[in-house]
């Protein structure tokens, strides 16, 4: 565990609590993808079997619990509690155009033919692309509320700070995963343009609104 | 098995 690490971990935490809190509070999901969330979920689930067979650390139980609780606790939100409130007219984004190509990698190119690591495989690149309908949601919205660019930028953050953890551990430690650091850019650079969005518009207090 | 890195991250 470095100091990169542990700020990605907790920029990713951060990032689901801004998303859960802004829904418990607003009483409603107006701008966010559902079909993200579930996506988010459903990465957990598959990248957590392990959950039980392989132990780390009390940090990392604990946080892979916290992580699959929240993901749950949003989609139940989503789609139970707050369902008049969520958008899915903008939320068009055929989930079958990235769940069945991270199936089809998640066979071909692994670590182990074994089933927990084709299972992690998936996870790996299902979360790279799991974002997708949510950018797709606010592009065809055409903005988003500042809150929700505040949940983008915490999860956005978080990948790329594990890139500098892979790279810290590659020096430090030796440590590398192709497939993790590969998926892992991939993801970032998805938040790319919206990186840029955020630090031109949002942080001086302007509404993170596309250009028409 | 022995090149499939440690899964210690989250």
């Amino acid at each position: 565990m470095n100091v990169f690490r542990l700020s990605g971990d907790v920029a990713h935490l951060i990032a689901i609590i801004i998303l859960l809190l802004k829904i418990w509070t607003s009483r409603s999901c107006a701008g966010i993808s559902g079909k993200s969330q579930i996506l988010f979920a459903v990465t957990f689930v598959a990248r957590y079997l392990d959950l039980f067979t392989n132990y780390v650390s009390i940090y990392n139980s604990v946080m892979k619990i916290v992580y699959l609780l929240a993901s749950f606790g949003t989609v139940y939100l989503m789609y139970m509690k707050f369902k008049a409130t969520y958008d899915h007219n903008h939320d068009t984004f055929r989930l079958e155009f990235l769940i069945l190509p991270a199936i089809a990698l998640s066979l071909i190119i692994n670590h182990d033919f074994a089933v927990i690591e084709v299972f992690w495989t998936f996870s790996i690149y299902l979360e790279s692309v799991a974002i997708l309908p949510q950018l797709f949601m606010v592009s065809k919205t055409g903005e988003a509320e500042s809150i929700t660019s505040h949940y983008l930028f915490a999860l956005g953050s978080y990948r790329a700070l594990y890139i500098v953890n892979w790279i810290y551990r590659y020096y430090m430690e030796g440590f590398y995963d192709m497939i993790a650091t590969l998926a892992g850019i991939v993801q970032t650079v998805l938040y790319c343009d919206f990186f840029y969005l955020y630090i031109t518009k949002v942080l001086k207090g302007k509404k993170l609104q596309l250009p028409a | 098995e022995g090149d499939v890195p440690a899964k210690d991250e989250l």
